[in-house]
């Protein structure tokens, strides 16, 4: 089963469209093995992304060096998936 | 849960027992809900429909599907909902019967079985089918790049690996070509709807191009007041658009696909993204999204009742 620990998502939010275009060559980088939730696309929308946790401090680094604004919207997707699955548990008990 | 008024709508529930309640559905409405099997998964999965139905031969017919995307759980667990008011309103609801009474309505609540599987089993995160994909050891395509609607155009990759897959060719995927096959084989399609999440918009085609489709102007109205009616409920604020402009360009998908196909009323959904974490939508959620969502479908299927063509 693949797990997911330490991974994060971050919700970037572009102020430029120059900033958008690093966003998009930030998908072409297949080591950093980002997902895309929501794709770069244009400044009034935001982009999530799916963080491996071994691309967390390059991925921040390259945010805050190009003044990228983000957040960090789930903080460990694996506790997050852990909750859910216990949701389900309960559910299948009631 | 050995009927569907005793399901828990409010809590996500694995392709087994969606298929269980499928089955508890047709029992308990006999007379209006058949399930029809369009075709198999890529790994022999049944690709299960509801058919809603008051009889009449070939009528006018309404397509909608959710769960394309398989980790995208809020979209079937509204398909549940959504299929069991429909079947429950009716000969209550005046403007369903009314609906119902001249077309056929037709549900696919879980549009890419081995992927939701998958998301259950393996990969909560999940979202392309699980077909092979021949020379790379990355698997599954992204099916709503994979319909033959600009095919291979912006918005795709050409990388097995890319979320954004297109496949080896149109229609590569099982679950994309038995839909293409019953719909193109019933022929009397009017209105087509797919259910996506989180990003809380309602578009209508194109995606694939910035052309504009000749229904524009009608399209953009019916989809300001489809998101009116959902906003009514809980205040949750869609935008909606074409495709191309409100969200990006997007070849191959199903919208396009229905709407270059001859189903004018074709629309695609992104459901709310008010959770906690935007993505995976807490099941508190749940019960909530479907409401507000229902208000919208309804306004588009009454616009395709009442404006036939």
């Amino acid at each position: 089963q693949k797990l997911f620990v330490g991974d994060q998502v971050l919700r970037i939010t572009a102020s430029s469209e120059e900033q958008i275009t690093l966003l998009k060559e930030l998908q072409d980088l297949e080591h950093l093995k980002l997902d895309f939730w929501r794709e770069p696309v244009k400044t009034a929308l935001a982009v999530d992304v799916r963080v491996p946790f071994a691309g967390l401090q390059a991925l921040k680094v390259f945010l805050e060096s190009n003044g990228i604004q983000y957040r960090v919207m789930i903080d460990d997707v694996q506790m997050l998936l852990d909750e859910e699955k216990e949701e389900m548990f309960r559910s299948h008990d009631r | 849960e050995r009927n569907t008024n005793n399901f828990d709508y409010a809590s996500y529930h694995t392709l087994e027992e969606i298929y269980s309640w499928m089955d508890s559905l047709e029992a308990e409405y006999p007379d209006l809900v058949t399930k029809i099997q369009i075709g198999s998964s890529f790994e022999g999965r049944p690709i299960n429909v509801l058919k809603f139905s008051t009889g009449g031969s070939n009528r006018p017919a309404i397509w909608l599907d959710s769960g394309i995307h398989a980790r995208e759980w809020i979209t079937p667990a509204t398909g549940i909902w959504s299929a069991k008011k429909i079947a429950s309103d009716y000969g209550r609801d005046p403007s369903l019967t009314a609906i119902l009474n001249t077309m056929d309505i037709f549900f696919e609540i879980v549009t890419n079985p081995d992927g939701y599987y998958f998301t259950h089993t393996s990969n909560r995160m999940w979202r392309k089918t699980r077909s092979i994909n021949p020379g790379s050891s990355c698997v599954g395509v992204d099916p709503n790049r994979n319909w033959g609607a600009g095919f291979g155009g912006p918005g795709t990759s050409t990388n097995p690996c890319s979320e954004t897959y297109l496949g080896s060719f149109e229609h590569s995927e099982s679950e994309v070509k038995s839909i293409v096959d019953f719909i193109l084989g019933h022929g009397n399609f009017k209105a087509m709807i797919t259910i996506h999440s989180y990003s809380q918009m309602l578009m209508y085609p194109y995606g694939y191009t910035s052309t504009e489709t000749p229904n524009q102007q009608e399209l953009h109205t019916l989809a300001k007041s489809a998101v009116d009616a959902l906003a009514a409920l809980h205040g949750t604020k869609y935008t909606y658009g074409s495709m191309i402009t409100t969200i990006y360009p997007a070849s191959g998908t199903t919208a396009d696909w229905g709407y270059l196909n001859g189903i004018k009323y074709s629309f695609t959904f992104e459901l709310r993204d008010t959770g906690r974490y935007g993505f995976l939508l807490p099941a508190e959620q749940i019960i909530p999204t479907a409401q507000e969502t229902w208000l919208a479908l309804m306004k588009i299927m009454e616009h395709a009742r009442d404006n036939p063509y």
